[in-house]
């Protein structure tokens, strides 16, 4: 697994909106990304589970933590629309991202990202994966904790 | 927003699998992926959104189809460790993801993709993004009128 990744990357200006209680049913993510659009507000993660009966579900995304408050003010707008109970935002994020070619193979480069980080108490907030990536949202107060271990883990510290 | 998107992939032998109710504290997700490890089950996709009240939260993995029963019988194992409520399965789903490098500074391409959705009546099971491309799950039945809607939004039906 170890050599499969190939570095670690992160940034620190995202902020993370959620939108509770979203009705599940076809043209709500469309609406909230056309209103995000409108307002030419770039959007780095979105991430949606399935809900439990089909019935309601959570939405998350990322934006740079200066489209913070316009997100949430053009979220407002849409509330009696969507129908969704609740918006939580929070800027005291960061993202971290395990990045390998080939990694989809790999069920241990998963399993290490995971163990890394609960051994240093942190909290993963949000996940998300691509073919090459596992990226997780946690604190940014646990920033450098975080990238020291996974680095470690990983066998990527830098020699001397 | 057209020409940043240079490509629709999808695959069709995935099967979901979602842990309701898992309590929302450092190494849980580890436990998981280490169960998963352990049969060397490949996961593709991973997907945990933010609890509301940092208590539970509900997270989903994709698996080929020919280890979604070994999946669920390793997680059954778990249950009273880990303390979820409930596991539901599917394998009657399929990946859909729209690929452009440069994609993140153009809110509009998650918009034209969910709003395409829309026009079908294909509901969104789940969504995942990562720079290049933005994944979807939705129904199997769905698969040829989704990618043929979504190639014509993006303007990449081949020429007659
Ligand atoms: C929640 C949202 O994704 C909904 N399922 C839709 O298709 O728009
Ligand atoms: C739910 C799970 O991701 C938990 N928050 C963890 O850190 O393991």
């Amino acid at each position: 697994e170890k050599q499969v990744v190939t570095s670690i990357a992160y940034s620190t200006n995202e902020a993370k909106v959620t939108l509770i209680g979203l009705t599940d049913c076809p043209g709500v993510a469309a609406a909230i990304f056309e209103s995000l659009a409108k307002a030419a507000i770039n959007v780095d993660m979105i991430v949606q589970n399935v809900s439990q009966n089909g019935d309601f579900t959570d939405l998350t995304f990322t934006v740079n933590s200066s489209n913070l408050n316009l997100a949430c003010k053009m979220l407002n707008v849409l509330k009696k629309d969507l129908g969704y109970v609740d918006i939580i935002s929070n800027a005291m994020v960061c993202k971290i991202s395990v990045v390998g070619v080939g990694m989809r193979s790999q069920p241990g480069v998963a399993k290490i990202m995971f163990h890394t980080l609960a051994k240093c108490g942190i909290n993963i907030q949000l996940i998300t994966t691509s073919e090459i990536r596992i990226s997780v949202l946690i604190s940014s107060k646990y920033l450098d904790l975080a990238l020291q271990a996974l680095h470690t883990a990983y066998g990527l510290d830098t020699d001397g």
